[in-house]
């Protein structure tokens, strides 16, 4: 049975938190 | 002493002493003088200022300089500690050395609940978590009912919450954190723990011997 994530695990998939795209050429 | 004036006269625009940069952060002089050459390649991408306007920070994270986002806006209101619109690169070094991976867990807690806290009241209400929800649901271009959106909530709350006011304090924050790490994995970026490698052109300009 899928167990449904909590607002922050979802929030953290975003790229706008994704800092390691700023190293990535 | 001339020859340190001599350097800061060398020194271009906005580049702050990596010493003393290197001193207040989890980088050694070379990672600071490495993280420059990503600063120079950002901060010129637009407009060659020697300071990332939010436009050059969007293009970075999106390779879209128009690409409106809740948390890319939020990240970069946090990156300008001083309020001017811009990130300097004294602002770029301290700020990305929160999400480096030596730094205190309780600095990236402490990040984290200050990004999640939109409206910046000391507290993480329902209404900002709801609102994170919509604007990453709307950035994967994903669509959920209003109930299957609440009921993510409140899960949320019931997990985070523990006081039952509604809102989330720094205490239960960092309860929650501690409980549900997957929710604090954006806050390390493993690129900065070698970022000598990644940007390795200082190598040939470096002026200052790391002391450690």
């Amino acid at each position: 049975r899928p167990v449904m994530m909590n607002a922050f695990e979802l929030i953290s998939t975003s790229q706008g938190l994704n800092l390691g795209s700023l190293f990535e050429k | 002493m001339g020859c340190t004036c001599a350097k800061q006269l060398k020194r271009p625009r906005g580049y702050e002493d990596p010493v003393a940069l290197a001193s207040q952060t989890y980088f050694s002089v070379s990672e600071v003088e490495a993280l420059y050459e990503l600063f120079k390649k950002l901060s010129s991408s637009m407009v060659d200022d020697g300071f990332i306007n939010k436009e050059e920070f969007q293009l970075a994270l999106f390779r879209n300089s128009k690409k409106q986002n809740l948390f890319a806006d939020r990240i970069f209101e946090l990156f300008d500690a001083k309020h001017d619109g811009v990130i300097g690169f004294g602002e770029f070094v301290k700020s990305l050395s929160v999400f480096h991976p030596n730094s205190p867990q309780a600095d990236k807690e402490e990040f984290a609940f200050q990004l999640y806290d939109l409206w910046q009241t000391g507290y993480i209400e329902r209404e900002e978590v709801k609102e994170m929800v919509l604007a990453l649901l709307n950035e994967s271009d994903m669509s959920l009912s209003d109930d299957i959106i609440e009921a993510i909530v409140d899960k949320t709350f019931i997990e985070a919450d523990s006081n039952g006011d509604g809102k989330i304090d720094r205490e239960e924050w960092k309860a929650f954190v501690a409980r549900n790490p997957s929710s604090m994995k954006i806050m390390t970026v493993p690129y900065l723990k070698d970022i000598t490698t990644t940007f390795p052109s200082f190598i040939f300009r470096s002026e200052v011997e790391d002391a450690d």
